[in-house]
């Protein structure tokens, strides 16, 4: 539904690498999709695609081709942050490796508008997420797989290869998982939402240090279907900061560190209750749990004259501010430090949903970033988590962090995707509700 | 893929990060902003949904 709308947004198609084969119908009409554990339904082109251009460049479906087609007839629509699709449900058999599952409903898709599905190698996306976030309320594939008794156990899991040089991009494997791509034991945490595969998660750590806002705890999502890792914009400031990772300057952000910097530090050194800093200090008013925007523009006017705006921002801005200097203060860091910390951080916040470039030559001196997952820590060294584009001299190096803020109750939220998944060989277990990290092999 | 342990395996390929997709991703990026200040502006909540 609407209040899911945050979430779905995130889903960048355009940067998902890895993809793998499906056929559907009697014979087998083959497809590539993404199998994306962030979203419920099966969509593939239709050959009654006509006006998109991306239905063009991809494999289509053509019913009256298959035996086993089932008219459905019924129209859906998926909206993507990157791009809609719509056209209507179907229903044939679906062949995924060496499993056929029988009577499987599925979206035709007669209008792929957006450039994602245009540029994207894959035809379609085949969602391993739970059948509460289905549209039309369609059974998963993975549900029928078990149901029909295909797999022995309700388990799947990933390994995404992420040597570069390998030609094999990696495996999905349904009904366990394979030994030979991950060391040790998985650590498991339950899953605290059914529809995503969502999951508890304790704090990010930067070169072990901690980054503040998950210190409590926070919403993680383990999403095979987004290439990077996202998070909330205050620790991707602090990330972003740490690497070298060029951000866009914040006025709002110089503002209140400037203006109210240093009487924040002293509510906070009296032991106020950081939650209600910002409304006393009447940048956000307070609606019990935490600060909120109280949705007023105000004007100042410059040095020169001009009147300057600044709306809402202002109260996100006051609530990074005290995230920041808590977690400095914790550090025993001097007053002035601290401010003049803060204030850099303001030069290193996100776009949101945007790639920041760092420095390929300072790798080996960028810090490790730590997941806090069921009591475990799971790191990431700069060389998982930076993603190199191009060759040589022409090469560039991109974080592997975006922006993404989802408030209270159901952020703050990470999504982990393919960048941790890459370092960590994941296991979805349906039958016990409860995701695995093991580190990847 | 094999079944004779029991594990159905899909082998997955990959594809490179490329200057393509970035451009294509920060088009797509530019008309999500636009497309979500416009909900904004007229306070309509988006659904995905059966149409």
């Amino acid at each position: 539904d609407g209040s899911d709308t945050d979430i779905v947004a995130l889903k960048n198609y355009m940067d998902a690498q890895y993809y793998g084969e499906i056929g559907i119908g009697t014979p087998p009409q083959k497809f590539t999709v993404i199998f994306d554990t962030g979203s419920s339904n099966l969509w593939v082109p239709s050959v009654k695609c006509y006006f998109s251009v991306a239905c063009y460049v991809h494999s289509k479906y053509k019913s009256s081709l298959s035996s086993t087609y089932q008219k459905n007839g019924k129209p859906a629509e998926i909206h993507y942050g990157t791009g809609a699709i719509s056209g209507l449900f179907s229903q044939d058999y679906v062949k995924v490796g060496d499993l056929v599952v029988k009577n499987q409903v599925f979206i035709e898709a007669t209008r792929e508008p957006s450039v994602t599905f245009l540029v994207g190698k894959f035809d379609g996306i085949c969602g391993l997420g739970f059948q509460e976030i289905s549209v039309g309320n369609v059974v998963p594939l993975w549900y029928n797989m078990i149901s029909q008794g295909l797999v022995k156990e309700p388990v799947f899991s990933f390994w995404f290869n992420r040597n570069a040089d390998d030609e094999e991009g990696g495996e999905i494997v349904f009904g366990g998982a394979d030994p030979n791509h991950y060391k040790g034991n998985h650590t498991y945490v339950p899953i605290t939402r059914k529809g995503y595969w969502q999951f508890d998660m304790g704090d990010v750590l930067i070169d072990g240090r901690s980054s503040g806002i998950c210190s409590g705890s926070c919403a993680a999502i383990a999403d095979s279907g987004t290439s990077l890792i996202a998070g909330p914009t205050a620790t991707i400031a602090e990330i972003n900061h740490a690497i070298g990772a060029s951000g866009i300057v914040s006025q709002e952000c110089k503002t209140v560190v400037s203006q109210y910097g240093k009487t924040i530090l002293t509510l906070l050194l009296s032991e106020r209750q950081p939650k209600k800093i910002c409304s006393q200090i009447g940048l956000c008013a307070f609606d019990g749990t935490r600060g909120v925007s109280i949705g007023i523009e105000s004007i100042v006017t410059e040095n020169d004259g001009s009147a300057v705006g600044w709306g809402d921002s202002m109260c996100s801005a006051c609530e990074m501010a005290v995230v920041w200097i808590q977690s400095q203060l914790k550090q025993n860091q001097t007053q002035e430090r601290i401010l003049s910390y803060v204030n850099e951080l303001c030069d290193r916040l996100p776009s949101p949903m945007g790639e920041s470039a760092v420095d390929c030559s300072r790798l080996s001196s960028m810090p490790s970033v730590s997941f806090t997952i069921g009591g475990k820590v799971f790191s990431l060294k700069a060389e998982q988590y930076i993603l190199k584009v191009g060759d040589g001299p022409a090469t560039q190096c991109i974080s592997g962090f975006t922006a993404l803020d989802v408030p209270p109750p159901r952020g703050p939220l990470w999504i982990l995707g393919d960048v941790f998944m890459g370092a960590y060989h994941t296991v979805f277990d349906y039958g016990n509700m409860r995701v695995g990290f093991a580190q990847a092999a | 893929t094999s079944a004779t342990d029991g594990l159905f395996r899909i082998n997955l390929k990959r594809r490179p990060l490329d200057e393509n997709n970035r451009i294509a991703a920060r088009v797509t990026a530019r008309a999500t902003e636009s497309s979500r200040s416009s909900i904004r502006k007229f306070g309509y909540r988006g659904t995905s949904s059966l149409t």
